[in-house]
């Protein structure tokens, strides 16, 4: 897997 | 975006709503720790500064950082101001420093990027994993808590308990896992877990939130 790119969560 | 993480969002939004619900309608802050509320403006104002960087993602991302900040310390504001009677630090006695050492030990090892920005928003996922414990601490304390108090409680355990099956989601359709924010976010829902049984058993049943002595 890979991590996501940014922080798109809140 | 999918229906996982957007339920969880909109949990997050009510529990706020509810509190400010509560402490409008009976005119107190009874029963909600202030240092839990302190530690939530903490864990968005260094989650969110990403706000002040033009990193946009998207309108509905920056109307909810907006909200979240704003409201978090429009409830402060509530509790130490218009309302600073009703509240007792007497029994809000949870150590705080016990909470943001360790967030801020946790961020610089395990981060993303030696960066600032990076640095505080891991110390904002960590943080926010634990910040909820002064608030379960006082309920501990007092053995019971006004219904609405366990309505906010419930929405924002809901909210943190869809995330997981929004990353679960993500992992299948993306093939993205973000490490931090899972294993934070797994922390932070097994604190719910007591409160959510009583909340069940009791509240839901139509009878006050009572711990057994």
């Amino acid at each position: 897997f890979e991590v996501p790119e940014g922080h798109d969560e809140l | 975006m999918n229906v996982f993480r957007l339920l969880g969002d909109l949990s997050h939004l009510a529990s706020i709503l509810i509190l400010l619900h509560k402490i409008q309608t009976t005119r107190s802050c009874r029963g909600i720790s202030f240092k839990t509320q302190a530690l939530y403006v903490v864990v968005f104002l260094t989650r969110y500064l990403d706000l002040f960087l033009g990193d946009w993602v998207s309108l509905y991302n920056t109307a909810m950082k907006l909200f979240f900040i704003g409201s978090s310390c429009y409830i402060l504001y509530l509790m130490k101001l218009r309302f600073r009677p009703t509240h007792d630090p007497a029994i809000d006695t949870f150590r705080v420093e016990y909470l943001v050492g360790p967030s801020l030990i946790l961020a610089l090892i395990f981060n993303y990027k030696y960066t600032l920005v990076e640095i505080l928003w891991a110390f904002s996922i960590y943080l926010e994993a634990v910040a909820i414990m002064p608030q379960l601490f006082m309920l501990q304390r007092t053995g019971e808590a006004e219904t609405i108090t366990t309505h906010y409680l419930a929405a924002l355990g809901a909210y943190r308990g869809l995330y997981i099956p929004n990353w679960i989601y993500r992992y299948f359709s993306d093939g993205t896992v973000d490490p931090i924010a899972v294993i934070a976010g797994l922390v932070q829902t097994g604190l719910y877990l007591d409160f959510f049984y009583v909340y069940f058993t009791r509240v839901l049943q139509g009878q006050k939130f009572e711990l057994p002595a």
